[in-house]
């Protein structure tokens, strides 16, 4: 069988939440060491990696692999029913065609459950490479989300450059082209590997759709790599990690 | 503004 309890399951709630409009069906993998999920949005554009670790969980148990087909848009609709500081229990027998979804209040005076229909889905994995990013930032999420947003308005399009003092975003759209420079001597930002810099372009509505993973943790990690797909990667505190990769914008 | 590369150009289908 497979149980897994999360003291704070607003968390969980929060990953469904901003996964949902990314992908629609997905298999999540059970595994004795934890869950982890990878699937990408239907253009083949961008790919969701998510990865729970069993230490995460107040309990875990999973005596052998499974593969759990879930439609992410039904999990959003039950992750209504999680309230703020509800636990969570996500469990299911070894053959199974439900996922069991228990929510408990912190009295333990009110327990929502609710079974959802698993289905059959044809994985679609990718293997990704082993990459050296030669190109990596940290930096506050809620400013790179706002960023995000503020650019959209202004272009599709967004150009990447990190380097060994500051990161810039900058856009070209029709009323007009400018950037935002962050320098990264703040504590807010910093390089790891200052002495390469890579300029890469990138779609703003898919940054905008990994934005919504924003309220999971305080910090944003981007890693670049010439000719390589964009991660952006938030650490979901003391579980795991949630990565979004997103392919680049190419001239001709 | 560029061309729309997807994952599939730089990862490997398993």
């Amino acid at each position: 069988m497979f149980e897994a309890k999360l003291t704070d399951g607003t968390i969980f709630k929060k990953i469904i939440e901003a996964i949902k409009d990314l992908v629609t069906d997905v298999n999540i993998d059970a595994t004795p060491t934890g869950l982890s999920l990878q699937a990408m949005d239907s253009s083949h554009v961008a790919l969701v990696n998510l990865h729970l670790g069993m230490e995460g969980f107040e309990r875990y148990r999973c005596d052998r692999n499974l593969t759990l087909g879930i439609s992410i848009t039904n999990l959003a609709k039950v992750m209504k029913l999680v309230n703020q500081n509800d636990s969570i229990t996500l469990k299911c027998e070894d053959e199974p065609t439900y996922l069991t979804i228990v929510c408990q209040n912190q009295k333990h005076d009110r327990t929502t459950q609710f079974n959802v229909n698993l289905i059959t889905l044809d994985s679609e994995h990718l293997g990704i490479p082993e990459t050296e990013y030669t190109s990596e930032i940290t930096m506050n999420s809620g400013e790179f989300s706002k960023l995000c947003k503020e650019l959209y308005a202004l272009s599709e399009t967004v150009e990447f450059e990190i380097s060994t003092t500051f990161v810039k975003f900058a856009v070209e759209g029709e009323i007009g082209s400018g950037s935002i420079k962050i320098q990264t001597s703040a504590d807010e930002a910093e390089t790891s590997r200052p002495e390469d810099t890579v300029k890469l372009s990138f779609a703003l509505r898919y940054l905008n759709l990994f934005n919504k993973a924003y309220s999971l943790s305080n910090q944003v990690k981007l890693s670049m790599a010439a000719e390589t797909p964009l991660v952006v990667e938030y650490e979901v505190e003391s579980l795991g990690t949630l990565k979004y990769y997103l392919a680049p914008k190419i001239t001709d | 503004q560029g061309r729309q590369t997807t994952l599939q150009l730089f990862f490997s289908g398993e």
